[in-house]
């Protein structure tokens, strides 16, 4: 896990 | 997108449809949780910031945009239009102790120190323990309707189909978020009492009743 870390899951 | 996270997604979407329904058909709040719904829409609202900042998909955006307005419309329909029929006096589970320490561990324990992520993770730890209140009301008095437990298992299989996703995204795509992960598990091992007597009394045409 990281900081630019996009959240594509709901 | 893989068949598992497409399981667990329609499963959430048909567990709040089903809660909608059950509503306004009935014309009564009556079993469910006021207390886990008000979480539930902290828990999208918190999560679904980046709806302004990052742009995922069509898919995602509509996805994000449903939670988010049915959970105020269940909200809605309970405190305001159905208010009478809510059981304020079984549904009496403090939500500031789930509310409080969620939001400490996610200022302890998260990926990045920002405002979003921050809320990101406050809504990750909260999702996992915000059904309790509801689980609570269904233990004090007893029993839940037919309709109410259909909305419960569907509300559970839809985490533990993401956790299928999870093991099937760090195999095919070595992508995995330990935050997620283990707050995923939680959530669905505090399910696991319910499955069982969903399993064994409702699918069998009985009501659900938990034993004296």
């Amino acid at each position: 896990t990281g900081k630019d870390q996009q959240h594509d899951e709901l | 997108m893989n068949i598992f996270r497409l399981a667990g997604d329609l499963s959430h979407l048909l567990a709040i449809i089903l809660l909608l329904i059950k509503i306004w058909k009935t014309r009564s709040c009556a079993g469910i949780s006021g207390k886990s719904q008000i979480l539930f829409a902290v828990v999208y609202i918190s999560r679904y910031l980046d709806l302004v900042t990052t742009f995922v998909s069509v898919y995602n955006t509509v996805m994000k945009l449903v939670f988010i307005v049915s959970s105020v419309a269940t909200l809605y329909m309970m405190y305001v239009k159905f208010k009478a029929t809510y059981d304020h006096n079984h549904d009496s589970f403090r939500i500031e102790f789930l509310l409080v320490p969620c939001f400490v561990l996610a200022l302890l324990i998260h990926a990045a120190f920002t405002p979003l992520e921050i809320l990101w993770t406050f809504s990750i730890y909260l999702e996992a323990v915000a059904i309790l209140p509801q689980l609570f009301l269904v233990s004090k008095t007893g029993e839940a309707e037919s309709i109410t437990s259909h909305y419960l298992f569907a509300l559970g299989s839809y985490r533990a189909l993401y956790l299928l996703n999870w093991i099937y995204r760090y195999y095919a795509e070595g992508h995995y978020d330990l935050i997620a992960i283990f707050a995923g598990a939680i959530q669905t091992i505090l399910y696991c009492d319910f499955f069982y007597l969903y399993i064994t009394k409702v699918l069998k045409g009985k009501k659900l009743q938990l034993p004296a």
